[in-house]
């Protein structure tokens, strides 16, 4: 699975995610990637894009819930991204990992397993690419 | 006002032992690569929306990672694309799933948010929408990695021999 999530200069959020699924899926298998709110999710506050077990994501409906936490319960998206990732998806059985921009341009990349592809950037400075925590 | 932008080639059991140094370098570089291709757009004013779908046409495009061209294959030995994009600004959102032709599903994706009163198509119906909107769609040797394919033979033998599908290793599953 890949995805991104960015903040333009005018302050808009947006979320895109694209994916194969999982090797040997039962064919006609529809996972989080296209079910929005739980693989991809995009409003004023927050834009998230998972990668992982996606039928955890699905069941939780885990990136709608980054933006819940934000705009219900007042949290930061570091705390509300660190909930979901490390308490909510793990409930699930889950493994995998999120990466989302607030409408502040904050970026987060939390992720409860070995490692994750990623890379990040703000305005011109230098970019940022990881893969282990 | 700045602009942010970040991506992610996926989650999972990345164990440091089995990546070989050259491998690793093409991932940070088609990571470094993709990410570039979305900050253009920031960077020139462009919108948000258009930042994400640049980026990840990029990682659909090269084989390192599981989407578009590099994506794994199901139990039935062919591969099927899922993909979204949302914009937070209007919530207006746009999804794909079960493509087997498609280039860039998340071209597929946008198209359905732009032309239809609808968020998901799926299926035959969604890749004869995609064709009709003049999307690039490529044969089935296009999508076809040994890699992808070898993780396949594998988890299907695991399966057969009395494995759990559900308990594949990250590796295998999310390639």
């Amino acid at each position: 699975t890949v995805g991104a999530v960015a903040r333009d200069a005018q302050g808009r959020l947006a979320a895109a995610t694209s994916t194969g699924g999982r090797t040997a899926k039962m064919a006609g298998r529809i996972g989080d990637t296209p079910v929005i709110g739980a693989g991809t999710w995009a409003d004023e506050t927050v834009a998230v894009s998972a990668t992982g077990h996606g039928e955890s994501f699905v069941r939780g409906a885990l990136a709608h819930e980054i933006s819940a936490r934000m705009r219900l319960a007042g949290q930061s998206l570091a705390d509300a991204a660190e909930a979901v990732v490390m308490q909510e998806l793990g409930a699930l059985a889950g493994t995998g990992g999120i990466i989302a921009v607030d409408r502040n341009g904050t970026i987060v990349t939390p992720f409860n397993c070995e490692g994750m592809y990623r890379a990040w950037a703000v305005d011109d400075a230098p970019p940022q690419v990881a893969i282990y925590h | 006002m700045s602009f942010s932008i970040a991506i992610h080639g996926g989650a999972g059991t990345i164990l440091r032992s089995e990546i070989q140094p050259e491998e690793e370098a093409r991932i940070r570089a088609g990571l470094a690569h993709a990410l570039e291709q979305g900050r253009a757009v920031l960077r020139a004013g462009g919108a948000a929306l258009d930042a994400v779908q640049a980026a990840v046409m990029a990682l659909e495009d090269d084989p390192c990672f599981n989407a578009g061209r590099g994506a794994v294959f199901n139990d039935a030995g062919f591969v099927e694309l899922e993909a979204a994009a949302m914009d937070g600004a209007t919530r207006a959102a746009g999804t794909v799933t079960g493509l087997r032709r498609v280039r860039n599903p998340v071209c597929a994706a946008r198209e359905v948010m732009r032309r239809t009163p609808h968020v998901t198509l799926g299926f035959e119906a969604a890749e004869r929408f995609a064709e009709a909107c003049g999307l690039p769609l490529e044969d089935a040797a296009y999508f076809h990695t040994d890699k992808r394919w070898a993780a396949l033979q594998q988890e299907l033998a695991r399966i057969a021999a009395g494995g759990d599908a559900s308990q594949a290793s990250e590796q295998v599953k999310h390639g």
